[in-house]
């Protein structure tokens, strides 16, 4: 069964940004997920994609939000563009 | 259900699509099997039909690519993103695109191609992802064995293009509701402290320590069990879960199921007569199953059948009368689960001492 990692690691911090961007119509601009990831728009971001998915609404990348982001899936957004 | 925004339709419900270049992964019959099906899912459920053509230009352009395939939405490789679509319109607008990273298969291993493909074809018809796990359009991949659609994709369909001709209007499949008061469990099972409820193809997981419940699907955690397990228990000593479906169970460690499963349950002493069990559950090195009004108790270190069984279930244990549905055990209680209700019996009094609806178990 998973295990629940304590601290979101390096390459989730990726893996969060690029499944926003992906799916979820979040601006790039270039600013690394890791320092704003307690500001919008990455939390509202993170709120939509948790709630879409019947998750805790956190707002933050936490252990079961990771693991559906890893989930493998349709590459058409969740939201419109 | 979710409709793409705009609500972009086809106005033509007479549809073609052509398969522009092949996966080398399967036979092309396979191909032009798996996509034949996708396509009729929709058409059974809706007045649109497809039309398959050999050359030119279909309304559907169905095709497998890798990367960066000048669609501004490049492939990923393997894993991660396994196809997209685009909703309906002209030139690429209802297009299909398989990555051709993954490897695509017609059988239960990843990916299966028909149940991508019934997908991404909701897309192309005008749908959105559904945030209905048990729904086709949702949007993370599950093989559950079976492709079919649920009522929720059923209804975002004809929402969008009406009922389907055939006088005898079909029906999908629904996830299972955790508040629905008609609620049954067909087996529930602990594992290393949570606690797993099976109904058909899903199951819910409950972690003592986490305010939710998750539902899943049994395919997602182990893709080669079937769907409606009827009964199972979890051997604490040998940490393993045992799942009973018909005639035949699987023994479990976590994720993996143990090789030489599965196996007959013949093999615990049943009698020929014994086709099929109700519940189970594994209590200081003893295991007792359930079968119809009667139990049997196995002896876990000494793999064999005890004498004097079977007894009758309301004798050993007043209070429990019917069939039951499921047990688990928790402290000094067997909590069965009979319809709607459950309950708990103390094991030490030997007695029920509360009865409630089921549903609690899932936070409704």
């Amino acid at each position: 069964f998973p295990t629940v990692p304590s601290e979101t690691r390096e390459e989730d911090v990726e893996m969060v940004q690029k499944y926003l961007e992906n799916y979820y119509n979040l601006k790039s601009d270039g600013e690394q997920i890791e320092k704003q990831r307690h500001r919008s728009p990455v939390v509202e971001k993170l709120k939509q994609m948790q709630e879409f998915f019947g998750l805790k609404v956190t707002g933050k990348p936490d252990a079961e939000t990771l693991n559906v982001m890893k989930q493998p899936r349709c590459g058409v957004p969740d939201v419109a563009e | 259900f979710v409709l793409t925004e705009g609500n972009p339709r086809w106005e033509n419900t007479h549809l073609t699509y052509r398969i522009e270049n092949y996966t080398p992964d399967l036979p092309r019959a396979d191909v032009d099997q798996a996509i034949e099906k996708a396509f009729q899912l929709w058409s059974n459920v809706s007045p649109l039909t497809f039309t398959k053509v050999s050359e030119g230009q279909a309304d559907i352009m169905i095709s497998f690519v890798r990367g960066d395939h000048r669609d501004n939405s490049p492939f990923d490789g393997p894993g991660g993103n396994l196809a997209h679509a685009f909703q309906p319109g002209p030139r690429i607008g209802g297009d299909a695109h398989f990555d051709e990273d993954e490897t695509w298969t017609s059988n239960f291993r990843n990916y299966n191609l028909y149940r991508v493909a019934a997908h991404e074809f909701g897309h192309s018809l005008g749908l959105s992802h559904s945030t209905d796990i048990g729904a086709l359009m949702y949007p993370n991949y599950f093989f559950t064995g079976d492709v079919q659609l649920s009522q929720d994709d059923i209804n975002g369909i004809q929402a969008i293009y009406g009922p389907s001709n055939d006088p005898i209007q079909p029906t999908g499949s629904t996830a299972p509701t955790a508040c629905d008061p008609r609620l049954t469990f067909d087996a529930i099972v602990t594992l290393r402290g949570e606690t797993l409820f099976f109904k058909n193809e899903y199951f819910w997981r409950r972690h003592p320590q986490l305010p939710t419940v998750e539902l899943n699907f049994i395919s997602l955690f182990w893709p080669s069990l079937p769907n409606g397990i009827q009964a199972a228990y979890e051997d604490f000593d040998r940490d393993l879960i045992f799942l009973f479906k018909g005639n035949q169970y699987w023994a479990l460690n976590g994720y993996d199921i143990q090789q030489g499963y599965p196996k007959d349950i013949s093999n615990y002493g049943f009698p020929s007569s014994v086709q099929a069990i109700d519940a189970a559950v594994s209590y200081r090195s003893k295991t007792y199953f359930f079968v119809n009004d009667q139990f049997w108790r196995y002896d876990n270190q000494r793999r064999s059948m005890e004498a004097g069984y079977p007894q009758s279930i309301a004798s050993t244990f007043p209070g429990i009368g019917s069939r039951i549905d499921a047990v688990f055990q928790q402290d000094d209680f067997f909590l069965f689960f009979s319809g709607p209700v459950y309950y708990a019996f103390d094991l030490n009094t030997q007695r029920v001492t509360r009865v409630a609806r089921i549903n609690k178990w899932l936070n409704c």
